[in-house]
């Protein structure tokens, strides 16, 4: 101990500490609480400051910034440590989407109310832009109005609807895919019924949407407002339908959307788009650093 | 730790991670398992733990009940989270108990969101009061009472668009509709209830706290409570805001409404 202290009195004269067990601990305390009050589920907190303290304990950092009078403390390398880890965990960027299918497709997915008919929209109109043919298809047959919804978003962003009448999901979804090959569309997106993962019935059913039009793209549509429910939800939609990405929506609020790291460290499927209105045009291309900062705190 | 006995320290940390798992919150977790550690020590701690949640839950209890005269009810909360739905398993269920009930489209923002009601009005066998899209939703409110008046409906249910809680000018939008409807029929809206979604994590109290200063809350409906989450946000909303639960939505057909029970939540829960 002794000789710990003589260490650490010497790193003090030089400008320096290491991080260590006792100045940690009360960072850690503080950045755990916060991840939680962001909606972080409950065991990827744990597993991310384990991660982040295995990394830095042993660190010698300097206590000033070089040429300035800013003091840091060991707790102010501790923070920035965990946002450096979060930005990298959250990464690497892959908001591509799988175009190149005759028709490509886009399977939207998620529980109810999540946004997915809104975001099928603004991807529509958001690909209309950049010069691609989009077909919409209103595969929610149970929502009263729901096939409405997306026919007056469909005009309103001048994106063609594809629904019938009597139709099953499964059957909408095929057909529709055959209507884009006969006229000329090259993106099919299938909005579908928000679903619960215990409702076995209907996961079965998107599982045979999946299965019947083998979509390159399947988005899980998710509320950025979602409490510790966020893994269990996107882990079971992964398991079934092997999701490519997720969307966190309603970002326009002050939900702080820690599901994204939650989904993002469970799944490892990445945050594709962020939703940030109710607007056809509130959509913008994931980029992690605003996120990191926002789910921080 | 109060307790400091290491088969204390293990149990308590098991139920640390209910209640985290549970939505219940940082702060409110701490609340509870402090008045747990002070139990004594052969205390069953579950058992503590559950009197403490239906201790915060049952004061505030209030059932949803009408009254006499034009029942207004005012139904508001953040996109997506279940108002419309809701709106048309309560017009049933108040049908379903002899009332005679109008619907107000207050909702003339969203896409189809006038259509969708409509489709509840017909599934519930109510009447529904609808103008045109993009009208004034005061003007709904103000039509719909009007109607009620003149044709004898006692209880009339307004939906309202979604909106975020943060958005100040369409909280004020909700303070308008209050002061119409008050103004048509004085004392109205009777109940001003907040649609919170089951599976929200800590942003309901940001929910709570902003839609209670822009019309005074007198209920939350919590819905989606059929799937995994367990919607303990509920437990710091009524601890703080001292606002009772009246209603739990647990599926998407028009009989999938009940009272909220403070015991079979707790249980439910823990
Ligand atoms: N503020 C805001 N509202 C959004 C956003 N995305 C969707 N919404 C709103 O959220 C509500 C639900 O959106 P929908 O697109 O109907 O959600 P859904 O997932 O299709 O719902 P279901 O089909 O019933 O499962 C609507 O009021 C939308 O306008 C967003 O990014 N920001
Ligand atoms: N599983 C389940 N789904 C529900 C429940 N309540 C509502 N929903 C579903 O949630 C979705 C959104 O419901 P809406 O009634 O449109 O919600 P809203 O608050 O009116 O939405 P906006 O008007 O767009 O803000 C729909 O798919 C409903 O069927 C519930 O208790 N359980
Ligand atoms: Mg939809
Ligand atoms: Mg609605």
């Amino acid at each position: 101990v002794l000789s710990r202290g003589f260490k650490n009195a010497t790193l003090a004269l030089q400008g320096k500490a290491r991080l260590s067990e006792e100045s940690l601990s009360p960072a850690l305390r503080e950045v755990r609480t916060s991840l939680l009050q962001a909606d972080v589920e409950l065991g990827v907190v744990k597993a991310f400051l384990a991660q982040v303290k295995e990394k830095s304990l042993g660190e010698i950092v300097p206590l000033k910034v070089a040429g300035q009078s800013i003091k840091l403390s060991p707790q102010d390398w501790f923070v920035k440590a965990c946002y450096d880890e979060l930005c990298e965990l959250m990464g690497p960027v892959d908001t591509s989407l799988d175009l190149d299918g005759r028709p490509a497709v886009i399977l939207m997915v998620g529980l109810q109310g999540s946004g997915k008919t809104t975001t099928s929209g603004k991807i529509a109109k958001m690909l209309a832009g950049e010069g691609k043919k989009p077909l919409l298809v209103a595969a929610d047959i149970y929502r009263p109005a729901a096939v409405d919804q997306l026919q007056t978003l469909g005009r309103k962003i001048g994106v063609p609807v594809f629904h019938q009448p009597d139709t099953n999901p499964v059957e909408l979804a095929r057909l529709a895919v055959i209507q884009a090959r006969n006229t000329g569309r090259d993106v099919v997106i299938v909005d579908t019924a928000g679903r619960l993962t215990v409702d076995e019935a209907m996961m079965q059913e998107v599982a045979d949407i999946k299965a019947t039009v083998q979509p390159k793209n399947v988005l899980f549509v998710v509320d950025a407002m979602i409490g510790q429910d966020a893994v269990r939800t996107a882990k079971a939609f992964d398991d079934r339908l092997d999701f490519t990405g997720f969307v966190l929506t309603k970002l326009d609020g002050d939900a702080r959307g820690g599901a994204a790291l939650s989904i993002k460290s469970v799944t490892g499927k990445p945050v594709k788009f962020l939703g940030q209105g109710e607007g056809m045009d509130g959509i913008e291309a994931f980029r992690p650093e605003g996120l990191a900062q926002r789910i921080l705190g | 730790r109060l307790l400091g006995r290491p088969l204390d320290e293990a149990a308590t940390e098991d139920l640390e991670e209910v209640l985290l798992r549970a939505d219940v919150g940082v702060q409110t977790t701490e609340r509870l398992l402090d008045k747990v550690r002070r139990a004594g020590a052969d205390a069953d701690l579950r058992a503590v733990l559950r009197d403490e949640m239906t201790a915060i839950l049952e004061p505030v209890h209030v059932p949803f009940r009408p009254g006499e005269g034009i029942w207004v009810v005012l139904v508001v909360g953040v996109n997506g989270s279940g108002k419309t739905t809701t709106i048309g398993k309560l017009a049933a269920r108040l049908k379903g108990e002899g009332r005679k009930v109008l619907l107000a489209a207050g909702d003339t923002f969203r896409a189809a969101a006038e259509q969708q009601l409509s489709t509840w009005a017909d599934r519930a066998g109510v009447d529904i009061l609808v103008l045109d899209e993009g009208a004034d939703p005061g003007a709904v409110a103000y039509k719909a009472l009007e109607r009620a008046q003149a044709e004898g409906h006692d209880v009339v249910l307004v939906d309202t668009a979604g909106r975020l809680q943060t958005r100040k000018p369409l909280m004020e939008e909700l303070g308008k509709i209050r002061r119409v409807l008050d103004k048509v029929h004085p004392g109205a809206p009777h109940e001003t209830l907040l649609v919170l979604d089951g599976t929200m994590g800590q942003n309901g109290m940001s929910q709570a706290t902003l839609f209670h200063e822009a019309t005074p809350l007198t209920g939350v409906v919590v819905t989606k409570l059929d799937g995994t989450a367990k919607g303990g946000m509920i437990l710091a909303i009524s601890n703080e805001l001292k606002l009772p639960v009246k209603l739990v939505g647990l599926g998407e057909k028009v009989g999938d409404l009940r009272d909220f029970d403070p015991k079979a939540f707790v249980d439910a829960l823990l």
